[in-house]
Formats: structure tokens, sequence, C-alpha cells
């Protein structure tokens, strides 16, 4: 099974085995070229040998088996370059957390807990908006307080202004000055019923 | 601990080494033993330009890997990264592999800040709701008081009525 | 593959950041 290096590749922003196979494919390239390149050189040095009897065929023969030569040497190296590379180099040890994921260290919240954290904040939301209407309301009824206390307040004074009145016209006590007139006026009845039985 | 930079740089060097002592002159000349014969000094200097050129190509691939990947910056924060996690000895969270399950951490940090606030403001909501509720029911009682005072006022010119029809009475008679 | 790993991994990275930014722009909405 192939170990993808996922969390390398989320750090390093490749996968470390492209990197090693881009690596392996451009150091094989320059072997195969320097090899050419040997080959040409050495073909060109040889026409200025005409009686060397060395054929080009024989020189591909020995580029050939030098080239395999080297290259069993290279993949064998090179496979041990890649798993010194990939086991110390380009890896994420396990108890390495990248920066980005700190979170996941702080808060190691399952499922419930999360789910636990979104219906208290649900609920938060809807107690506040409960409150946040409640107070309107309160307000609202504040408001109309204010209009009905100043309406009560104007019919006290209203009171006080009548009974200003009275006491503006010597009458502090209705009660008793009705009492008094309604005394005197059945006093005022007597005297009238006199007078006039006298006069007949 | 040598960082991932030089660490790198090493095992490079050493697989150069490695290859070349593995392709040595001798290995060289031994295959183009003809040529060889025919020209030594040509075919060490061909063979010493080959591992040269060959070294110096790889040394730039290398170099080029390095520029394209930004790779030595990556093995310094990498070994700073690594310092900071070595008291850690349980194996650290790695993605699950269900993103909404990941996510989710990434939220909790600020749910949490979100749900402080909500609190705040509800308490500082229910405080301010306290003070009107009081001041609704102080209301409520001056109303009521209001009410009572102007009750009592009325009442008391309505009691003036019983006299006030009395004295009306004696005027009609 | 490799590419597949590298886009998903790059998403590991990336996005988190991303859908927090949405959800604390949502957060800050509903403060508001």
């Amino acid at each position: 099974s192939v170990n993808p290096m996922a969390y390398e590749a989320q750090f390093f922003g490749f996968t470390p085995q492209t990197c090693m196979l881009r690596v392996y494919i451009a150091f094989q390239d320059y072997l195969f070229e320097m090899m050419l390149v040997v080959e040409s050189v050495i073909l060109k040095k040889l026409d200025g040998f005409p009686n060397a009897k060395i054929s080009a065929f024989q020189i591909r023969k020995s580029t050939e088996k030098f080239l395999l030569f080297m290259k069993e040497h290279f993949d064998k190296l090179f496979g041990k370059m890649e798993e010194v590379l990939l086991q110390l180099v380009l890896n994420i040890p396990k108890n390495v957390l990248l920066p980005e994921d700190k979170v996941h260290e702080q808060y190691p919240y399952t499922k419930e807990q999360f789910q636990a954290l979104q219906d208290e904040i649900d609920q938060l939301q809807q107690r506040y908006k409960a409150e946040a209407s409640a107070g309107q309301a309160l307000l609202a009824e504040i408001e109309e307080q204010k209009t009905v206390q100043a309406e009560l307040e104007k019919i006290l004074q209203w009171f006080d202004g009548l009974e200003n009145i009275c006491r503006a016209h010597g009458t502090s006590n209705f009660k008793e000055s009705f009492a008094f007139l309604t005394q005197n006026s059945k006093k005022l009845q007597g005297v009238l019923k006199d007078v006039e039985k006298k006069s007949k | 601990a040598p960082g991932r930079g030089q660490l790198f740089a090493a095992v490079v060097d050493t697989f150069l080494e490695k290859l070349v002592a593995a392709g040595s002159y001798q290995r060289f000349a031994n295959c183009y033993r003809d040529f060889y014969r025919l020209q030594p000094e040509l075919t060490r200097s061909i063979y010493d330009q080959f591992v040269s050129q060959l070294q110096a190509s790889i040394k730039e691939e290398i170099q080029e890997v390095k520029e394209e990947g930004n790779l030595e910056a990556l093995f310094n924060s990498l070994d700073k990264i690594v310092e900071e996690a070595k008291e850690q000895e349980e194996p650290a969270w790695r993605p699950s592999g269900i993103p909404e399950e990941d996510v989710r951490s990434a939220m909790v940090p600020y749910l949490l800040k979100h749900r402080a606030y909500l609190r705040k403001v509800l308490k500082e909501k229910e405080e301010e709701n306290r003070k009107l509720a009081e001041a609704v029911l102080a209301g409520r009682d001056r109303i009521a008081e209001l009410q009572r005072l102007i009750q009592d006022r009325k009442q008391a010119w309505q009691a003036i009525s019983k006299e006030q029809r009395e004295l009306v009475l004696t005027f009609k008679e | 593959f490799d590419e597949l790993i590298v886009e998903t991994t790059t998403k590991r990275k990336q996005w988190p950041k991303k859908i927090l930014m949405h959800a604390i722009q949502t957060m800050k909405g509903e403060q508001e």
C-alpha cells in the first residue's frame, strides 16, 4: 500500500515521492546525456586515427557496458538516498502537528461536544432575542406609563385647581360649607315661614 | 542534530561521491579499453570532464529543485516546528479524511468567542431588563397611586353631592 | 493520484481559514 505522505504534502506543497521522482529522472537524464557526450567526443577523436581499427559499434558497446554499470549503481545509491531523505528530511514525525492544525490540539471537540456548543449558542441567541423583545415591551410600557401618568397628573392638577378656586373664594371645605349653607337655608326657611305666618 | 537543509545537502553529496566512486576511472578505462590503449591521456581527460560535468549538472538540478520548492525555507521552518514539538510524546492529530469533522475544531475557538459574547450581551440585556422591569413596576405603582388619589378626590367630591342635593332640595322648597 | 494528494492537502491547509472567514463574518453579522 502506498503511503501518500499526505501530511508532508500539506506542508511542502508537493508529495515527497514526486520530488524524489523528479530528481531521479533529472539525474538519470544527465547520466544518459553525459554518456552520449562522452561517446560523441570519443568518436570525434577517433576520426583522427583512421588506422586505429576501433569501430563506432565497439565504442557503442563500451558505452552501454559502462552505462549499464553506472545505472545499476545509480539506482542502488539513489534508492538509499531516497530512503534517507524520505525518512529524515522530507517527512513529518508522528508527534509533530503543523501550525495550521494547532487548533485540533487545543480544541479536540467530538461531534457531540461541537453539537452541544452549537445548541448552546442557538439557545443563547433565542434567549437574547426574547430578552430583547421583552426589553422592547418594557420600554413601550414605560412610554405608555409616561403618557398615562401625565394624564392622571393633569386630572389631579385639575382637582387641585378646583380646590384652589374654592380656597380662593373662602370655602376650603365644600362639605362643611354645603352643610353650613343647608343649615342656613333651613334656618332662613324657618324664619321665612315665621314671617309669613306672622304676616298672615 | 544537523538541520534538514544540511542533511539534504550531505545526503546528495554522499550520493554523488559514491556514484563517482562506483564509476571509477579504472572502470571507465576498462570499458573503453581499445580507446584507452590508443589515447590514455585523452581518455583520462574525457573521463574527468564526464565526472565534473555530471556532478555540476546534478548539483545544478538539486539547486533548481531547492529553489522551485523553496526547500531551504521549508526545511528551516520544519526544523523549528519539530523542535517545538519535541516534548510531545503522543502521536499528533492528523486529518481524519472527513472535512466536516476536521473543520469543526477550526471553528471551535470562534464559536467559544461567539458564545462568550452572547453570554455577555445576554447578561447585560437581562440586567437592563431587570432595571426596566423595576421601572415598569414602579410606574404601575405610581399609576395605581395616582388612580387612587383621583378616586379619593372624586369620592370626596361625590361625597359632597349628598349635601349638595340636600341644599338644592331646600332651595327647591 | 499525486495531483489528487496535492490538491486535497492544499485544501486541508487553506480552506479552514477561508471557511472561518465566512463563519466569522456570519457571527459578526449576527452580533451586529
